[in-house]
């Protein structure tokens, strides 16, 4: 079974 | 005051078309560089990040910066409403409402002039800048596209392998299996057929077929997509514009 990750896992808010 | 010309409407067409089915509401950031835009998807899985260069106008000028909330939707019925061949201008005020978009048919004398409302649109801003990939693949854009239709009819996730000599596309369902793999080469005479790997670590990577089928809408912008993966972190698909670039960031899947 995969599971999606959000982008936000990797990327700080500008 | 931002007035920006493309000389033939099928450029911007062609760039809205490329995303307006993965994300709706964008901000258009207008400077003195040209036109960028970032927009993450609903399932804040997939990121747009557009740049469009002055270089890609015939005339550009944006004396401040100026931000278009656009509904792309929208924008898109309106785009329908010029030829690819006519000239457009897309005009702004300081503190805009409403963007203007002006065809004009130059052999025909034939002006057409639509205005789009603007809306204010709350959305977060990623740094997406600095990352550090593991392997850059260039290739086709149609061949890579070819490869994402065709496996994501077996299976609603593709795996991407890349090794020193090699890229395999992998996809496992229910219905059987399928593999393409591609290896680097050189075309002389058509340098846009080539397939070039470049590769500091290899990568085992997974990524949603649903998301896959949006980014290769952007294949008819670019003979080639550059594809950066990196293992555990968002994989950089680009498209490249004469001046500028259309980018999607796309978070891979990981096993339970």
């Amino acid at each position: 079974q995969t599971l999606q990750i959000e982008l936000q896992n990797y990327y700080t808010q500008d | 005051m931002l007035e920006a010309k493309f000389e033939e409407a099928s450029l911007f067409k062609k760039v809205i078309d490329s995303f307006k089915d993965c994300v709706q509401l964008v901000n258009f950031n207008c400077s003195e560089h040209g036109i960028a835009a970032q927009a993450v998807d609903d399932s804040r899985v997939l990121l747009v990040s557009l740049s469009i260069g002055t270089e890609s106008f015939q005339d550009f000028r944006c004396d401040r910066n100026v931000t278009l909330g656009a509904d792309l939707s929208s924008l898109s019925k309106i785009l329908r409403c010029g030829n690819n061949n006519d000239n457009l201008t897309l005009i702004a005020d300081d503190t805009p409402d409403s963007l203007l978009l002006l065809f004009e048919d130059t052999k025909k004398d034939r002006i057409s002039e639509y205005s789009l409302k603007l809306m204010d649109i709350d959305a977060d801003f990623l740094d997406i800048e600095g990352m550090q990939y593991d392997t850059t693949i260039t290739m086709p854009s149609a061949e890579f596209a070819k490869v994402v239709r065709d496996l994501n009819q077996l299976s609603d996730s593709l795996n991407i392998l890349v090794t020193k000599d090699t890229v395999k596309f992998v996809a496992e369902g229910d219905i059987g299996s399928g593999s393409v793999i591609v290896k680097p080469h050189t075309d002389m005479d058509k340098p846009d057929d080539s397939v070039k790997v470049e590769l500091d670590k290899p990568v085992d990577l997974t990524f949603g077929s649903k998301y896959l089928l949006d980014i290769i809408k952007g294949a008819g912008l670019s003979n080639q997509i550059t594809i950066k993966l990196s293992s555990e972190t968002p994989a950089l698909f680009e498209f490249g514009l004469q001046s500028g670039y259309l980018q999607f960031f796309l978070a891979p899947k990981f096993n339970e």
